[in-house]
């Protein structure tokens, strides 16, 4: 920015320069009178000159002046905006990772990335088990709680006991369609068989018997078969209809087995 | 020739009052550039 401010509007001495009036004694007082009006004429056209040369320089400046200012305030808005977004973007990585995963799953100490693959698995449990663990043949370490607002239930944070190793996590939390199931969403493919496979109790599908009933989880099963199943249980568990089918039946199951 | 001069004068007094106000605008855009780009850096 280049400009003179130093421009002055008003000159104090400007009526000192003008002549003065001097009482004349002579005859020519009229001819003296008519050349000092002449003279004083002058000199206001002269200074109304000058001030109407700094009055366009002002506005010429002022004008220039006004473009740069409203240059930066485009370019500190779009900073604060971009700011905003970064801002928002930050908080919502911290909320997601804090939702679930404390440490990045797909993320190998190596650096290299893989897709993290998640699966729900629903588990019956008494209404007054407020524990939240879950025989699924693994063992956890909880690491956190929280109650959110779309379920008033605790939700609990577990992640595997082969961590770090092992960066499998879930996290559990009572149905809130129906209570007397709790349903782990498990984040990750454990790289370990479970130690406790053999007393484990999932609730899964199985579709080869085409039954909608609990089946026990068979140490030494095949892996593929295990991940095939797995796959095909998380994606009807999310069709909202299914899982209310499901819940249906195997309540139905349930009061079948007490009434026999 | 009186009133020729008495005109000047008033025209003078009006381009020196806008004058006058074009300085403090100046000033005040002058002011808010520099709080603006302050702020910036």
């Amino acid at each position: 920015m280049d400009y003179d401010l130093n421009t002055n509007p008003f000159d104090l001495h400007f009526s000192g320069k003008l002549p003065k009036r001097e009482p004349s004694d002579s005859g020519s007082e009229d001819v003296m009178r008519k050349w000092f009006v002449k003279d004083e004429t002058c000199m206001l056209q002269e200074e109304l000159t000058r001030v109407n040369s700094e009055n366009k320089k002002l506005t010429e400046t002022l004008a220039r002046v006004s473009e740069k200012y409203s240059e930066l305030q485009n370019l500190f808005k779009e900073l604060q905006s971009r700011e905003n977004v970064n801002f928002c973007n930050e908080r919502k990585r911290k909320q997601d990772r804090d939702e679930f995963v404390s440490s990045p799953i797909g993320i190998s100490c190596g650096g290299t990335v893989e897709k993290s693959t998640v699966s729900t698995a629903y588990f019956h449990a008494e209404k007054s088990d407020t524990s939240l663990t879950v025989k699924d043949g693994y063992q956890w370490r909880k690491y956190g709680q929280k109650i959110t607002r779309d379920n008033p239930s605790p939700r609990a944070y577990f992640r595997c006991s082969f961590s770090p190793s092992c960066l499998v996590k879930k996290k559990v939390q009572r149905s809130a369609e129906d209570p007397s199931f709790v349903v782990a969403t498990y984040e990750g493919t454990h790289n370990h068989p479970g130690p406790n496979a053999s007393v484990s109790r999932t609730v899964k599908l199985d579709l080869v018997q085409g039954g909608l009933e609990p089946v026990e989880e068979k140490k030494g099963r095949g892996t593929i078969q295990d991940v095939l199943v797995q796959q095909m249980a998380s994606s009807l568990t999310k069709d909202p209809k299914f899982t209310a089918a499901l819940a249906a039946a195997i309540s139905g199951r349930f009061i079948e087995q007490s009434r026999t | 020739q009186d009133e020729s001069a008495s005109e000047l004068r008033e025209e003078l007094n009006r381009v020196n009052s806008e004058n006058k106000k074009l300085n403090e605008m100046l000033a005040t855009v002058h002011e808010n550039y520099c709080a603006l780009r302050h702020q910036l850096e």
